[in-house]
């Protein structure tokens, strides 16, 4: 998955 | 990483402490919804589908692992212990939250980010995680008067969120491409839910009086 459409939120 | 969000973190970790201190040092779950800890072990099971396959940060990992088992734990204690068992509010907790269940995921199906599996797990995870607190509150303003434990948690509960709301405006005007619609309409939802308990909370801290809920 592309790093932008990571969820780095928890 | 920011400060809102960091303290947003340490908000919501503090919320689930003081909940395990309140059920453990008093032995009794008294005040707290069964219903409303069962949609909050759904919300991060469905959040966290990405724990094993995406690795953002040791953080990110072990407070995904913390909330994940402290929020099952509660729940298995809370059915299962046979001590603190006998103190939950059967009759009281009967908000019908098989309806916030069906609703965020029809939800979830209809507004995301992209039709996959693990997108709409995250959309519906964010939806409920909204309305989870709702039988909660109806329990609390059936209680009656609320214990203090019980009146910290749901207070740092509310507040965490409040602070996401922060770290999404920073991060708005700091990042180029940053927009999280969902979870930023979401927790504006999920924060306004919490109004009036933050008002009568502010005042029975004021007159410092026990805090109680209008019926």
């Amino acid at each position: 998955r592309s790093t932008e459409d990571l969820k780095d939120e928890l | 990483m920011n400060i809102f969000r960091f303290a947003g973190d340490m908000m919501h970790l503090t919320s689930i402490l003081v909940l395990l201190l309140k059920i453990y040092a008093t032995k009794s779950c008294s005040g707290i919804s069964l219903k409303t800890q069962e949609l909050y072990a759904l919300v991060f099971l469905a959040r966290y589908l990405d724990l094993f396959t995406d690795f953002i940060s040791v953080y990110n990992t072990i407070m995904k692992l913390v909330f994940i088992v402290s929020s099952t734990a509660i729940v298995w204690c809370m059915k299962r212990d046979r001590v603190v068992r006998r103190s939950y509010d059967k009759q009281l907790d009967t908000f019908r939250h098989y309806f916030l269940l069906a609703a965020s995921f029809a939800l979830a199906l209809l507004v995301n980010e992209k039709f996959t599996f693990q997108e709409i797990f995250w959309a519906f995870s964010i939806y409920l995680e909204a309305v989870a607190i709702l039988p909660q509150l109806v329990l609390l303003q059936r209680s009656g008067n609320v214990d203090n434990l019980t009146g910290q948690y749901v207070f740092f509960l509310g507040a965490y969120r409040a602070f996401y709301i922060l770290n999404w405006i920073y991060r708005y005007f700091t990042e180029t491409h940053f927009s999280r619609w969902i979870a930023c309409i979401s927790g504006l939802v999920q924060t306004a839910l919490y109004a009036d308990f933050f008002y009568y909370y502010y005042i029975s801290w004021k007159n410092n009086t026990k805090l109680k809920l209008p019926a």
